[in-house]
């Protein structure tokens, strides 16, 4: 179930279509300060249906959209599709590719696709059920919260555990 | 759900001690339960002794040494509930020269179930991926992908 | 104590809107108080706006950009009351190549007032100190300090 | 007033007396991860009186004495001593160098003592008034710090402008 492409269009500092190609084994995301790299990271996070604003460190979810810069004016619609291997099956689709992609717009509506079919967030997760794809697995760990873990209270901790169980 | 929950435990549990040694090149680590009685309520202590030093709280570790022993976490859940990719933005920060080569090598052992996503601003952690993409901004606050490839100097710097 | 708040705030904030433009190479800044009317109860708002973008809230900066509004934040204090020594832990961690050059460039404009000790991963910020000293840990767990001289190859890499 | 040397014996890592000299504008601190860098920082926030043993990564203040390693035993005694170069006499003390010493026994009694004599921690703290030297001020900054300021509330933020003041 590898994650083959990820496409991001009016998400936060990418205003214009960009497209990554992530069928790697190892893929390195480098650039100077400011440029981008960490905007990658939560575009994916948004994609697999954070509700947190706080996580993607704005204060309300329409913080993701670009809001423009010197020359460009700021966007009304924000896109961002993560494209899958399926061909194992792991995901329950019948397909060999599965594109999971939410939408937001300037007026706070959102919608998440499979395969450009609108599903609900409840769908979505379902479909990631026991891939260790999610929110609450390891699997994004985001800038400066590698001392976190440690720093956290003993009860805290439980999440990682049960999350595996 | 208790059954459920002691198994990974104990996984999780004896992956961490055998990654913590292989992480250190030595040294002991745990994981016990602070109320071993009451597994579905109970906190979750972590014992870290790198090689060479008397057991110590964890606070009292180094930068370095914390940011290592979440790494050995990491991937001893990874390997009891592997993860199909990974994203981790600029985990390297606090690791020296040494510790960058052995965070490295160890993602080289799970590459068979997990698809690595890393941020990253050194060179040594830059060498062992497979590609290499670029992101810059314009003057319009407008981010860009550009294709990017080490070159010979920079390779040969972290060989 | 009304008027010493304010003249220093007042200064910080000036030195901060140069110092700030000066690390970033342009962009705006600015300190503001959240209750203006009631200065000895107010809270500090920063603004940060590097160059070619539109203001937002600092939440959304990225771990370079926000580490180095807070450098020109502590400078900004030591224009305003100088402090004889100054103590660095790894503050260079989250920057880049550019940003470290113009950190390391601003510190030596504090030289006259401040002697800095810092502490250092990074070959670019090591190229600038007078004196580096080694730190190093036998088997025993035991620390001891020795000399590092950066040979011609490193300050070559850096220069 | 410049900080020529730090001294620090039994304090933490520093089982053995060792000293610093730093006597310099720019003092670069270097070594590998867990080699007792930041220990140095450490020993001088404590010298300057510090008595929250949070802020020394402990948590309780015996955790700063030596307590043993593969062949060495624990210390009962630990001492840090800065000495500053006092010729510019901004310390109210007609000394052209003076002493700062911290001492702490492992039966938990402390002492503090400028130039050996032994003083109390509320003549240490007249000694820094007003020179930009101490603990709340802004010249220790501690591993990991750099992204809690911008994070700190409004409110919190104060102290660096009152410290200024
Ligand atoms: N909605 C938005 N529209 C336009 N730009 C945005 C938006 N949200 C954030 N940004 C900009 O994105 C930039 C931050 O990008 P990001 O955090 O990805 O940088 P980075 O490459 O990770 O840098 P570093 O190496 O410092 O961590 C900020 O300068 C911010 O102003
Ligand atoms: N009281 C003590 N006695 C002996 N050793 C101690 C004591 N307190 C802390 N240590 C040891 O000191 C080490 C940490 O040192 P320190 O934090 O200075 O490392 P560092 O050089 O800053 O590393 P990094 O580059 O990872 O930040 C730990 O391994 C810890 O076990
Ligand atoms: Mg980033
Ligand atoms: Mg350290």
């Amino acid at each position: 179930m590898r994650l083959k492409k990820l496409i991001a269009h009016g998400f936060k500092s990418f205003a214009d279509r960009t497209e990554f190609d992530f069928d790697h084994g190892i893929t390195g995301i480098v650039g100077p300060n400011g440029c981008g790299k960490s905007n990658v990271v939560d575009a994916i996070r948004w994609s697999l249906g954070e509700q947190r604003p706080t996580k993607l460190r704005g204060s309300g979810m329409t913080d993701v959209l670009f809001n423009g810069g010197d020359s460009r004016k700021s966007v009304s619609l924000a896109e961002v599709t993560l494209v899958f291997d399926n061909s194992s099956r792991k995901l329950p689709i019948d397909f060999d590719e599965v594109a999971v992609s939410r939408r937001l717009y300037r007026d706070g509506e959102s919608m998440y696709l499979i395969n450009k079919n609108p599903v609900r967030l409840r769908d979505l997760k379902e479909l990631f059920m026991d891939t260790g794809v999610g929110l609450d697995t390891y699997s994004v760990m985001e800038q400066g919260r590698i001392d976190a873990f440690l720093s956290a209270g003993v009860k805290e901790r439980r999440y990682l555990f049960e999350e595996a169980a | 759900s208790r059954e459920l929950f002691t198994t990974a435990f104990v996984e999780i549990r004896d992956n961490f001690r055998v990654l913590f040694r292989k992480l250190f090149a030595g040294g002991k680590a745990d994981i016990l339960l602070t109320e071993p009685e009451d597994v579905l309520e109970s906190g979750i202590e972590i014992v870290a002794r790198p090689p060479g030093k008397e057991p110590r709280s964890i606070s009292l570790l180094s930068g370095g040494e914390r940011a290592m022993t979440t790494i050995a976490l990491l991937f001893s859940v990874f390997k009891t509930r592997p993860s199909p990719f990974c994203v981790l933005d600029e985990i390297d920060a606090p690791l020296d020269e040494s510790n960058i080569d052995r965070f490295t090598g160890m993602l080289e052992d799970f590459l068979e179930q997990t698809q690595f996503l890393i941020v990253t601003h050194s060179k040594r952690t830059m060498s062992v991926a497979d590609v290499l993409y670029g992101v810059t901004m314009g003057a319009s606050g407008v981010s860009k992908r550009i294709a990017v490839h080490m070159d010979r100097e920079d390779q040969a710097a972290v060989a």
